[in-house]
Parts: structure tokens; C-alpha cells; sequence
């Protein structure tokens, strides 16, 4: 699976997912990275894509739930992404890359590793796997 | 006004041996499409145009899970599924089923603009591609070796696996010489061999 998370400098944020699936999966399964709130969500507040066991990320809503704490918790980005990790994967590994609004990009995941890349505008870059 | 921020993965869930130059090639495709989404926010377009770019760019090379380097089915077909969100009036446009759509998220964002949908599937989205002229290749063309073998591996072990590269070659990652019939996670445990 792979995915993209953008906010551009007008605040405007965006999120975007695309996979193969699983390896040896059954023909027409459906995994979460098409589900809009599952796999990918994005709305004033923020952009979120995630990665992982679709089952999982599917009955937790993962993507939006984070949008949702931010907004009835007041949660900043980071917090909501490690709360959502934490609090709505049950057994479920997954991950995820977030971006805010406010120009902050988060991440989490609790699987062993997970491909990602972070840019910001005041010059911060990574890239990271484990 | 805010400072721009991208963000990309590739999946989560990596395989604790996957050999160094494996790691090192992933990097570079990582940091190759962080750069084209840089330089498309430095030139003001839109963040929807930005995540779309990103993910064809991501799709195009066969290193990760989509487009051209898919997982594939128990029928060792590629069937692709992609979505695409904008936060501004939260529009949305997602496909699944797709399996001759060279770039499925292009397609997730036809759905979004130029449909009255949200979301097609199989059939249904195979159709309004070609009503709408998005490129379409062979089903071959998604499929590569590295995934043949994996598929092969995933059968042996009579497991679906997740976002996982397997070294194709597991004699330079395992010490184990004998096949031990132990599973662990409904891989052999071969594959864990020098945890």
C-alpha cells in the first residue's frame, strides 16, 4: 500500500491511498485503502492515510477517528495519531502518516516498520523504515 | 497563511531481514517522490493535485504495493483499489477491482470529479475508464517476478500476508539449512531464522 498526505499553503489538506491488497488474497476482497474514513480521510483539520491489516483499520475507522479527536478532543496532530494507534487497532497492526491544517505532519505505527517520507516547508525532511 | 507539509509511506509492516540494498532502493523511490510532491507545492498547486501526482509517481514503481509491483490474488492476478480526499468541502472519489487501470488513483479522482459517485467497483469502474480515456494496460503489466515468488511462498505457507517483502532469496537471510515445519504468524519459521 502506499499513500500520500498534503496540506498546501493555503491550509487546504488532501489524502490520498492506493494498493495491491494482500498477497494470495481472494478474488473481489476489498481491503480499507478505498474506504473513505477507514483507509483515507481528509477535511479541514487534517489528511491521514493509513497502511496495514484493512480488517483492522476498517472496524477501528482509523482515518477519521483521527480527525475526530482532534475535533471533540482537541487533540494536536501527533496525539491523535499515537491515541488512534493505541486506542482503536484492538490486536490489528497498522500505521499511518498525517498532515494538520496547521502545517505538522505526524506518523505512528505498531507494526516492525513502515516505508515512509516527511517534508515540511520550514525544511525539515526524513525518510525512514524502521 | 501556513508552511506547506507532505507526508508518503509505502506500507507498514517490514520484513525484519529485508536485505540492505532492498532498504536503500525503497529510501530512494521514498525520497524520489517526496521531492516531485516539494517541488508541485513550491509551485502552488492545489494539495489534491499534490497527493494525486505523488501516489501515480508511487504506483508507477514496482518497489511498493500498487499500481505496477501489486500483491496479487490467490489467482495471481493484480486487483487494485485506491481513494483520494480533498479537505476542502470534503470531496471524495475511490475505486476497487481494478485490474488494467495503469494508475488507479487517476481513476479514484475521475469518480470524484467527473461522476455523481463516490466510489466504483470491478466492471463498473473498468467502463467509466474508458469512457473517461484513462490509461489502460495488460493485467501482465502490474505483475512481476518478485511478486510471483511471494505469491508462491504465501501458498506454501497457506496464508494471506500483508504489506510484507519476503528476501526472495531466503538462503542469505536464514541460517537454517533443514526446513523447519514450525509457522509462526503462518509464515515458516525459516523465515525468522536469525531473530
Amino acid at each position: 500500500t502506499v499513500g500520500c498526505v498534503v496540506v498546501d499553503a493555503q491550509g487546504r489538506c488532501a489524502a490520498a491511498t492506493s494498493t495491491g491488497g494482500l498477497m494470495n488474497k481472494m478474488c473481489g476482497r476489498i481491503g480499507d485503502s478505498p474506504l473513505i474514513g477507514a483507509g483515507t480521510y481528509a477535511c479541514g483539520l487534517c489528511g491521514v492515510s493509513c497502511t496495514g491489516e484493512g480488517e483492522a483499520i476498517i472496524r477501528g475507522t482509523l482515518a477519521r477517528d483521527v480527525a475526530a479527536v482532534m475535533e471533540y478532543k482537541g487533540l494536536g496532530l501527533q496525539a491523535a495519531v499515537d491515541f488512534v494507534v493505541k486506542e482503536r487497532l484492538d490486536e490489528g497492526k497498522a500505521g499511518m502518516i498525517a498532515v494538520s491544517r496547521n502545517g505538522e505532519v505526524g506518523c505512528g505505527f505498531n507494526t516492525n516498520g513502515m516505508f515512509r517520507g516527511f517534508a515540511t516547508e520550514d525544511g525539515f525532511v526524513e525518510v525512514g523504515i524502521w | 497563511m501556513v508552511g506547506w507539509a507532505i507526508a508518503v509511506h509505502g506500507g507498514a509492516g517490514v520484513d525484519p531481514n529485508l536485505p540492505h540494498h532492498r532498504q536503500e532502493e525503497a529510501k530512494q523511490v521514498l525520497a524520489r517522490c517526496l521531492n516531485m510532491g516539494i517541488s508541485a507545492l513550491r509551485s502552488s498547486l492545489p494539495a489534491v493535485d499534490v497527493v494525486e501526482l505523488v501516489v501515480r509517481e508511487l504506483e508507477s514503481d514496482p518497489v511498493f504495493n500498487s499500481g505496477r509491483g501489486s500483491a496479487l490474488t490467490e489467482k495471481g492476478t493484480a486487483e487494485m483499489e485506491a481513494s483520494i480526499m480533498d479537505g476542502v468541502g470534503r470531496r471524495c472519489g475511490a475505486v476497487s477491482g481494478v485490474t488494467t487501470v495503469k494508475n488507479p488513483i487517476s481513476l479514484a479522482r475521475l469518480v470524484m470529479d467527473k461522476s455523481p459517485h463516490s466510489y466504483l467497483a470491478f466492471a463498473g469502474a473498468e467502463e467509466f475508464a474508458r469512457l473517461h480515456g484513462a490509461e489502460v494496460v495488460d493485467n501482465d503489466y502490474f505483475i512481476t517476478e518478485d511478486n510471483k515468488g511471494m505469491l508462491k511462498l504465501a501458498k506454501e505457507a497457506n496464508t494471506i500476508m500483508f504489506d510484507y517483502r519476503i528476501p526472495t532469496v531466503l538462503s542469505d537471510t536464514c541460517g537454517a539449512s533443514v526446513e523447519n515445519p514450525l509457522q509462526m504468524n503462518g509464515l515458516p519459521i525459516s523465515v525468522y531464522a536469525p531473530e
